[in-house]
């Protein structure tokens, strides 16, 4: 269960 | 991005800079588990893997390179440079403990089972539990240097600012990833037991000692 988009944090 | 999070990412790179600085300047890792050393080099490993796929952005792309780099040069310094000061006998807790059960959730529980997913899964729950062998040294040696304990109040609070990013981005970009929440909740609990003695004793100027 995600929402969102691609993996922008580090 | 939004103040929570940068602050987060700049408490993150506080706390890498100042165990490098630290063990450098001081030409000892008295009191570094170098396990966890060992764990956070693998969680940035297999976390960043996508520096080799896509470009996010430049700050994105250099914090990265930094982290990574950084990883593996205190990996270096403790296992290589200053190993004779590592302290071996204090730094004995069980990572296959962490890395198997942590491994077995990555190909349980993830967001899609493809190698990069279930890499960077990995190095979530992976790093929500990778300070362990430091705490347990912590307790074993029951003290621990200050300027070690402003390693990990960074390190700790990296996590937290981290929560309230995923608040913030909830509420106004409707993004939400629920692995992530749920590791870096249990990952700043665990750091709990720790701001308390931070606050109540470093701050005030004492050294940090628990009743071994």
């Amino acid at each position: 269960c995600s929402i969102g988009g691609e993996k922008d944090e580090l | 991005m939004n103040v929570f999070r940068l602050t987060g990412d700049l408490s993150h790179l506080a706390a890498i800079i100042i165990l490098l600085l630290k063990i450098w300047k001081s030409r000892s890792c008295a009191g570094i588990s170098g396990k966890s050393q060992i764990l956070f080099a693998l969680v940035f490993t297999t976390r960043y893997l996508d520096l080799l796929t896509s470009f996010i952005s430049l700050y994105n792309t250099s914090m990265k390179i930094i982290y990574v780099g950084c990883a593996y040069a205190t990996v270096y310094l403790i296992y290589a440079k200053f190993r004779a000061t590592y302290d071996g006998n204090h730094d004995t807790f069980r990572v296959e403990f962490l890395v198997v059960p942590v491994g077995g959730l990555a190909f349980l529980v993830n967001h899609d089972f493809s190698p990069l997913e279930i890499l960077w899964t990995f190095s979530i729950y992976l790093e929500s539990v990778a300070i362990l062998p430091q705490l347990f040294m912590i307790s074993k040696t029951g003290e621990a240097e200050t300027i070690t304990t402003h390693y990990l109040f960074c390190l700790g609070v990296y996590r937290a600012l981290y929560l309230f990013n995923w608040i913030w981005r909830f509420y106004f970009e409707g993004f939400f990833d629920m692995i992530a929440i749920v590791a870096g909740v249990v990952q700043t609990i665990l750091y709990c037991d720790f701001f308390y003695l931070y606050i109540t004793k470093v701050l005030k100027g004492k050294k940090l000692s628990l009743p071994a």
